[in-house]
């Protein structure tokens, strides 16, 4: 553990929790593209079948099992308690162009040729692009409240921080994962646009909007 | 460099 993955780590958990406030405190999901968030459960759920058979650490143990449990409790809101302030007509990025290529991927690419290895390897290729449904919707709508943007933003810290631990493990632990460095630099690069708004519009108290 | 052998990231 370094302190880059450590602070990853910690952006990805706050970006979760203010994704849950922002649904509490607007008591609506209004914004938050349903199939992004349920790329994400997927992401999770496939990524983590190893926690039934192998231990890494309690760290490790406890984040698996809240973002698992955190993705499908956001899915609960959106598909149930919050299910009118979802306009599914905005929120039209078409899954399976990310889920096609991402299975096709994983079985081309992956560590061992079994199941568990051949899923984690999807859940890397499909977290890269499972913002896109988001940032389309973004895009269609050309706005975002405040704390949306702020949900997005650490997430976006969550990816760029694991670029310079992928860096500090290669020079002190001589560990390279090619898959998910592959991924990562994709999916960090997703929100370069989206970072170029958040800094010039968002923290300098300008509402979150995208040109016309 | 040696290929990361167990999935200890999150």
């Amino acid at each position: 553990m370094n302190l880059f993955r450590l602070f990853g780590d910690l952006s990805h958990l706050a970006s979760i929790i203010i994704l849950l406030q922002k649904i509490r405190s607007t008591r609506s999901c209004r914004g938050i593209s349903f199939k992004t968030q349920a790329l994400y459960a997927t992401v999770f759920i496939t990524r983590y079948l190893d926690l039934f058979y192998d231990w890494v650490s309690l760290y490790n143990f406890t984040m698996k099992v809240f973002f698992i449990a955190s993705s499908c409790y956001i899915l609960y809101l959106m598909r149930y308690k919050y299910r009118p302030t979802h306009d599914p007509s905005i929120d039209t990025f078409r899954v399976e162009y990310l889920l096609g290529p991402s299975a096709v991927l994983a079985l081309l690419f992956h560590y061992r040729f079994t199941v568990p290895e051949v899923f984690w390897s999807f859940s890397i290729f499909l977290e890269a692009v499972a913002i896109l449904p988001q940032l389309f919707m973004l895009q269609r709508t050309g706005e975002a409240e405040t704390i949306t943007t702020h949900y997005l933003a650490a997430l976006g810290a969550y990816r760029a921080l694991y670029i310079p631990n992928w860096i500090y493990r290669y020079f002190t632990e001589d560990m390279v994962d090619p898959i998910a460095v592959t991924a990562g630099i994709v999916q960090t690069a997703l929100y370069l646009d989206f970072f170029y708004v958040y800094f010039t519009k968002v923290l300098q108290g300008q509402k979150f909007e995208l040109p016309a | 460099p040696v290929e990361m052998k167990r999935h200890d990231e999150l």
